[in-house]
């Protein structure tokens, strides 16, 4: 089972591929346990391994692979609209 | 595929390179192999839609110059909000086509030791690499589709660049976009929008029939535990409850519109548990088995039932499966005919890749007492308890326990498939020869 450093790890790289909303430093929001290993699931099912939906060896491998670094999955928090806020 | 929602309104684009890598990080790469590359990449696209792709002079790196696709080679912190991380990790990012200044920028991450062909060590391939970008900055998104040029990790190099061709996938994406070589336009009347797919042929729904498809009347063929959600199997069709107990459909859904792989005419499913090594869902309908891959059955099924090498004490081959569970108490399979039952454990296979029954059994279905000897299917639930259906009701044995005296029937329609609490009625008969006196439900 993943150690708190690696679960930490994880729920920030699911947030930035788009798996998780990102979190909001106005409200200190807390990811919820099923949102979580719901975006482990889509995370997992996407990429091709076994769905788990908790974080096992084979999913913190595919995680540690080298990548593109746009997110999989494209919502409201594109690329483009990240910079448009940001030049705001 | 993915498309991104955004494409050029032309096809006649222009690229530029506004770096190169760092020579001593990418020995091998001169800038004349690096624009060759990229050439090749392009053209992975163009082959595939009437794309053409021109190079101007990169110049100075000026984003307002240079054409469409801008090409560069950056480090760390790079102007454009998404800064690279060194060796590993990320390795390159596009931006997708519009008319931002930033539209179509591809940026490869310069502290890669980017490489030409072959798999060596600790290197990455540009092409793979740029081809996946260019799928970007022309409008795709990440593929989860196997294989993809567009899938997010990097698997490695694609093979011969001179003779590379995109997936089907990735072709039907960027044929999406932009039509297809020599043929139409996208799009019909208005080519500026993407082209919908075509829609399958109709199918007409056929609506079930309540007086036959009554879930509250239990009776079912097979119940099973598939990720964590309960499945009633009936004749052709099934219900299915949620983690949480709610009922998906107070229609039942037909097997054959869900499960696909079984032969038409399949209207009744014997047994049903999902595997634990692997989560496959085994299927036993009279002597055959199959195996799924979440809802598809897998290539070489059904494949006869003998292969699990179950004989009856009387020495003959067991024809159908009555129940299938995982016994969550000691993570063994069981599977249960005419009153006898055979423990497996799936991680000692046979010749044929199926597992083979225990020494020791069959055994009687009595030795699990209080629950019916011959129930419709069983499943691990709740604490790991074994939860044994029968007609239209239920009997839990306690994590672990295979002999309870006390053990009380409950109703299936209530409990699991959202039934009103029918009127108080004669419990069903005890089992096994009851030990004892029943009361009625409500009592």
């Amino acid at each position: 089972s993943a150690m708190p450093e690696q679960y930490s790890r994880a729920v920030d790289w699911l947030s930035r591929y788009g798996y998780l909303p990102p979190p909001d430093p106005r409200t200190s929001k807390l990811q919820t346990k099923e949102g979580i290993e719901k975006a482990i699931r889509v995370m997992q099912r996407f990429g091709g391994v076994r769905e788990t939906g908790v974080l096992d060896g084979e999913t913190l491998k595919l995680m540690s692979t080298p990548r593109c670094s746009l997110p999989d999955i494209v919502g409201g928090e594109d690329m483009l609209k990240k910079r448009r806020r940001r030049r705001r | 595929y993915a498309l991104s929602g955004l494409k050029w309104h032309k096809s006649d684009l222009t690229w530029s390179v506004h770096s190169y890598p760092t020579p001593s990080r990418s020995p091998g790469l001169p800038s004349t192999m690096v624009d060759s590359i990229l050439t090749h990449a392009f053209k992975a696209w163009s082959d595939a839609a009437p794309l053409t792709f021109h190079q101007q002079p990169g110049g100075g790196g000026s984003a307002s110059s240079g054409g469409d696709i801008r090409v560069s080679f950056n480090s760390l912190l790079h102007d454009d909000g998404y800064p690279f991380d060194g060796l590993g990790g990320t390795l390159a990012h596009a931006f997708f086509p519009g008319r931002d200044d930033v539209s179509g920028d591809t940026h490869f991450d310069d502290h890669e030791r980017w490489s030409y062909g072959g798999e060596s060590s600790g290197t990455t391939d540009l092409f793979t690499v740029a081809v996946h970008e260019f799928g970007h900055a022309l409008g795709l998104s990440h593929s989860s589709s196997d294989p993809s040029i567009m899938r997010p990790y990097y698997q490695g190099p694609v093979g011969d660049i001179l003779h590379y061709q995109l997936a089907l996938d990735d072709r039907l994406a960027i044929q999406q976009l932009y039509g297809i070589k020599g043929g139409q336009q996208p799009g019909g009347v208005d080519p500026n929008l993407p082209r919908l797919p075509s829609p399958p042929p109709t199918k007409p729904t056929k609506p079930s029939d309540p007086s036959v498809h009554d879930r509250c009347h239990g009776g079912f063929d097979a119940v099973a535990n598939i990720r964590g959600e309960v499945f009633f199997f009936q004749g052709a069709h099934f219900w299915r409850t949620t983690r949480d107990g709610s009922l998906v459909s107070l229609n039942p859904a037909q097997i054959q519109n869900f499960w696909m792989g079984f032969p038409p005419g399949t209207n009744k499913i014997d047994a049903v548990y999902e595997r634990k090594s692997d989560s496959s869902i085994i299927f036993f309908v009279g002597s055959q088995y199959w195996v799924f891959k979440d809802t598809v059955a897998m290539s070489g099924y059904p494949r006869p039932l003998s292969e699990w090498g179950m004989k009856r004490k009387s020495g003959a081959l067991v024809d159908r499966v009555d129940a299938a569970f995982i016994w969550a108490h000691n993570g063994k399979t069981y599977l249960f005919s005419q009153g006898e039952f055979w423990r497996f454990d799936e991680s000692r296979k046979g010749q044929r890749g199926t597992p083979q029954p225990e020494p020791g059994y069959p055994r009687d279905n009595s030795l699990w007492t209080g629950v019916p000897s011959r129930m419709d299917d069983i499943i691990s639930w709740g604490e790991g308890d074994a939860h044994f259906f029968k007609d239209n009701h239920y009997w839990v044995l306690k994590s672990g326990g295979m002999n309870q005296d006390s053990v009380e029937p409950k109703s299936i329609g209530v409990d699991w498939l959202r039934c009103p609490v029918p009127p108080s009625t004669s419990a069903p008969a005890n089992p096994d020869g009851p030990r004892r006196c029943r009361c009625d439900l409500t009592d």
